[in-house]
């Protein structure tokens, strides 16, 4: 472990395996060495020494869109639409943000917008259960958008802090599905011109370069204002991540470690740079 | 489009003979990238560029077709091998009844919606008596999610009694189909992360218990390079039957159909293309191959 070797031309495509076996992609791989070799080519180095200097440069990468989600709760309420395409965790996260703003005693109200799926109304009432935050939800295949608008009605009138807007999942390329996310935005617009007040995307970090869509088409159609990447624990290393910063340069709020209400972290881009090099 | 990139990378060659190793070694290059573009994983594309390479090489420039087009055949043939083959594989109900169906795979990969998307074709084409039974005992909503989805495909689905683990269900399910004479009982499980431990432990128990005729690994059509990974772990744990793709109704390009499929052996049998319970394809090679061709 301690041998020291040439960081040669098969070195530099070692490393570019490396990383595109974490998702970065061909051509941010291609980049990353790139840069990477130009400083220390032909140079003697141990494996260790090469790991944490590509760190370093994926770290540099992803700092700038390692901005913590900032709640203002002067808003009453500060409302957080939550979207993405299918199983990505999106009720789960909207739990595990309730499950934050309890022990920070903020008050916070969640809104069960997915009136589609099997029971993911009452998925997101356990939650609610577990939380302690109220759980506003309507009969089966209600409207969305006029369910979220009379949530943000009850929100103020409580005085809530914070509005968490589940929705369904969605594919993006589902034109109609996207309109009736549009929609839901429009409609509370009607009441308060300002919400909602952030629009997360929540990933899932096993997905690979559809990633990249997913942002494209959900940024194009709303106005998304944060990531959060989820599914952290598990073997995917969510390089994607790292495309995704140098293409779009939205900030990535959380990441999610687990399925308990705890497991939602700060986004730290020195650990998920370690993470990526193995 | 592939196709297009390779013709190009021919575009200087002209009936030479046979097609040497330069020749090929710039369009294994475009077919390299592409195929990673396309998220299969990179261990699967190396193998998949050396076959290539030994097809390509020395081949004969045919006077019919362009090198680029003969090389675009050879990496077409060789995608369609790869994926099982032409015909559509049938799900496996070769057993004494209930014949058991396990679903397993990453959370949030569609297995619960699979599962009823299976037990309402198995109703209304084959016209078999199903029972859905939840497994999930850690998701909040799962065991009522497969009861609603049970209920609107018109299949009985096993009662849930709170606080029973996992194995216990399990057991209840197959006592259940026996006892109610059931032709099939499908085992809708958590999902698990293919490095826990013990959850694979769990599912391993599970798979002891009830014998399954099909263990089948749901799969997210967009999965990136880990799933080499996951499928590796799920086959080691409980030797995968078979695969579903779900989601293919995104625009994925699906690069992790041949990863799963080159990692177990296992063929690819469905493809999940909505939301709805009856948006379940059998699963068409030439379809998925030109899909990740692009
Ligand atoms: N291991 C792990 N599992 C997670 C994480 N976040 C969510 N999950 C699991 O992923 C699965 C899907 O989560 P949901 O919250 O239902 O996802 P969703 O985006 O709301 O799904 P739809 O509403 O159906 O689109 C569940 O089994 C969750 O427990 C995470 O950070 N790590
Ligand atoms: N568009 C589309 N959505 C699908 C498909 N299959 C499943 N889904 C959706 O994907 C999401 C997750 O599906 P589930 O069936 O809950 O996934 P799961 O694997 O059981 O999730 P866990 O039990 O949490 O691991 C839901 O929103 C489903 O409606 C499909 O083929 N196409
Ligand atoms: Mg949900
Ligand atoms: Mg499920």
């Amino acid at each position: 472990v301690f041998v020291k070797r040439k960081l040669d031309d098969e070195a530099l495509a070692d490393l570019e395996d490396l990383l595109v076996a974490a998702d970065l992609g061909t051509t941010v791989a291609a980049r990353v060495v790139e840069e990477f070799r130009s400083s220390r080519f032909g140079k003697e180095v141990t494996d260790d020494e090469v790991k944490q200097a590509l760190a370093a440069e994926l770290a540099k990468i992803l700092e700038p869109v390692a901005q913590p989600f900032v709640l203002d709760r002067s808003l009453k309420p500060h409302v957080v639409l939550m979207v993405g395409v299918n199983g990505t965790g999106k009720t789960t996260t909207i739990g595990k943000l309730a499950q934050q703003y309890r022990e920070q005693g903020v008050r916070a109200i969640m809104v069960a917008c997915d009136t589609f799926r099997a029971a993911a109304v009452e998925q997101l009432q356990v939650w609610g259960q577990r939380t302690g935050a109220p759980v506003i939800s309507g009969p089966a295949n209600t409207d969305p958008a006029g369910l979220a608008f009379d949530a943000l009605t009850r929100a103020k009138a409580e005085r809530a802090d914070v509005l968490l807007i589940d929705t369904a999942g969605r594919l993006h390329n589902k034109s109609a599905l996207m309109e009736e996310l549009q929609k839901i935005i429009r409609v509370l617009k009607k009441q308060d011109e300002t919400a909602p007040h952030s629009i997360l995307l929540v990933l899932d970090a096993t997905t690979g370069q559809n990633a990249l869509n997913q942002v494209d088409v959900f940024k194009e159609m709303v106005n998304i204002t944060g990531l959060i990447v989820t599914k952290l624990d598990g073997s995917a290393r969510g390089g994607i991540v790292v495309a995704l910063a140098e293409e779009f340069a939205l900030p990535v709020h959380f990441v999610g470690v687990g399925e308990q209400a705890g497991d939602l972290r700060p986004f730290d881009p020195a650990e998920y740079a370690r993470g990526l090099v193995g | 489009a592939l196709t297009n990139k390779l013709s190009g990378v021919f575009d200087g060659l002209r009936r030479r003979g046979a097609l040497s190793e330069i020749d090929v070694a710039e369009a294994l290059r475009e077919v390299r990238l592409a195929l990673l573009d396309a998220d299969v994983a990179l261990p699967v594309v190396k193998d998949f560029i050396a076959k290539v390479k030994e097809r390509s090489v020395g081949a004969e420039v045919l006077d019919s077709v362009s090198p680029g087009q003969q090389v675009v055949k050879i990496v077409h043939d060789v995608m369609i091998e790869a994926l099982g083959g032409a015909g559509a594989v049938p799900i496996n109900l070769n057993a004494v009844a209930p014949v058991p169906i396990l679903m397993v795979g990453l959370q949030g990969s569609g297995k619960t919606t699979t599962s009823g998307k299976l037990g309402l074709r198995f109703a209304q084409r084959l016209k078999k008596k199903v029972l859905l039974a939840s497994l999930d005992v850690q998701r909040p909503a799962a065991q009522l999610q497969l009861q609603q989805l049970a209920e609107r495909a018109g299949v009985a689905s096993l009662p849930i009694i709170p606080g029973q683990t996992p194995l216990e269900i399990a057991r209840r399910a197959m006592e259940t189909g026996r006892r109610e004479v059931f032709d099939i009982v499908i085992l809708d499980t958590a999902g698990r992360l293919s490095i826990n431990q013990e959850l694979m432990d769990e599912v391993r128990a599970i798979r002891a218990e009830t014998n399954p005729a099909e263990t089948l690994l749901v799969v997210d059509a967009m999965t990136g390079q880990d799933a080499v990974q996951t499928a590796r772990a799920f086959n080691e744990a409980l030797g995968i039957t078979g695969i579903v793709l779900t989601r293919m109704d995104g625009d994925a390009r699906g690069g992790a159909a041949l990863s799963m499929r080159a990692v177990t052996g296992a063929p690819i049998k469905l493809t999940g293309s909505g939301e709805k319970l009856d948006a379940l394809e059998d699963f068409h090679p030439e379809r998925v191959a030109g899909r990740i061709l692009g």
